[in-house]
C-alpha cells in the first residue's frame, strides 16, 4: 500500500457517499446515469468474484463488499425509490458496445482462458468506458448541479491516482500490470475534459456549464 | 512477473 492507493481508494469511497448524499439530499436522482450505475454493478460483481476464492486482508475485503452494495443499493434506489425523478430521455448512451467491446476485448486480453480471468479483464475494460453515459448526459443536458460534478471528479480522480500507484509500484517493486494500465490511462483520458472545466468552473465557484 | 500482483487491489 502506498499514499497513491489509499488515497484514491478513499476518493473512490467518498465517490459513492457523495452520490449517496445528492441522492438523499436531493431526494432525487436527476442528472444521475442509471446505465453508468448499471456499468459499475457490473464492473465490481464481476472483478470481486475472488472474494469467494481469495483472501488477501481485512480491508480488501471489506472494500469490496462495500464497492458491490453500495452500486446495488444505488440502483435500487434510481430505480425503484426514487425512480420519478430519473429521465430516461437524457440517458440515451448505447451501452451494448460497451460491453459487447469489453467482452470481446476480455477475450483476447486475458492472463488465462478461464472464465475468472476473462471476467476479471472484462471488469477491467468496462470499468475504463463505465462512465461515457453519465458524461453524454452532461453533454446533453449542458450543466450540473455543483454535488453532481463533485461526485464525477471523485470517481475519476481515483483512476488517475492508480495511474501513480502503478507507477510507484513499477519503480519499487517492478510489478507492471499492464491491462489495467492501458484501461487505466484511457479512464483518465475520457475524464480529461470534464476536469478542465471542473478545475475552471466548479473550483471557482462557478456553477458547472459546457462552453 | 505480468499481472502476479494485481489482486491485492480494487
Amino acid at each position: 500500500m502506498n499514499i497513491f492507493r489509499l488515497v484514491a481508494d478513499l476518493m473512490h469511497l467518498a465517490s459513492i457517499f457523495i452520490l449517496l448524499l445528492k441522492i438523499q439530499k436531493t431526494r432525487s436522482c436527476a442528472g444521475i446515469s442509471f446505465k453508468t450505475q448499471l456499468l459499475y454493478a457490473i464492473v465490481f460483481v464481476t472483478r470481486y468474484l475472488d472474494l469467494f476464492t481469495t483472501w488477501i486482508s481485512l480491508y480488501n475485503t471489506i472494500m469490496k463488499i462495500f464497492f458491490i452494495a453500495s452500486s446495488i443499493y444505488i440502483l435500487y434506489l434510481m430505480k425503484y425509490k426514487f425512480r420519478a425523478t430519473y429521465d430516461p430521455i437524457l440517458d440515451t448512451f448505447r451501452i451494448e458496445f460497451l460491453l459487447g467491446g469489453s467482452v470481446i476485448l476480455a477475450l483476447i486480453f486475458n492472463y488465462d482462458f478461464i472464465p475468472m480471468e476473462i471476467l476479471w479483464s472484462f471488469s477491467i475494460f468496462l470499468e475504463s468506458v463505465a462512465i461515457l453515459p453519465q458524461l453524454f448526459m452532461l453533454s446533453r443536458t449542458g450543466e450540473a448541479e455543483t454535488i453532481t460534478t463533485h461526485y464525477i471528479f471523485a470517481l475519476g480522480g481515483y483512476r488517475a491516482l492508480y495511474l501513480c500507484n502503478w507507477l510507484w509500484r513499477y519503480i519499487f517493486d517492478g510489478h507492471v500490470e499492464v491491462y489495467a494500465w492501458i484501461a487505466g490511462v484511457i479512464q483518465t483520458a475520457l475524464y480529461s475534459d470534464f476536469f478542465y472545466i471542473y478545475y475552471t468552473k466548479v473550483l471557482h465557484g462557478k456553477k458547472f456549464e459546457l462552453p | 512477473e505480468i499481472g502476479i500482483h494485481r489482486k491485492d487491489e480494487l
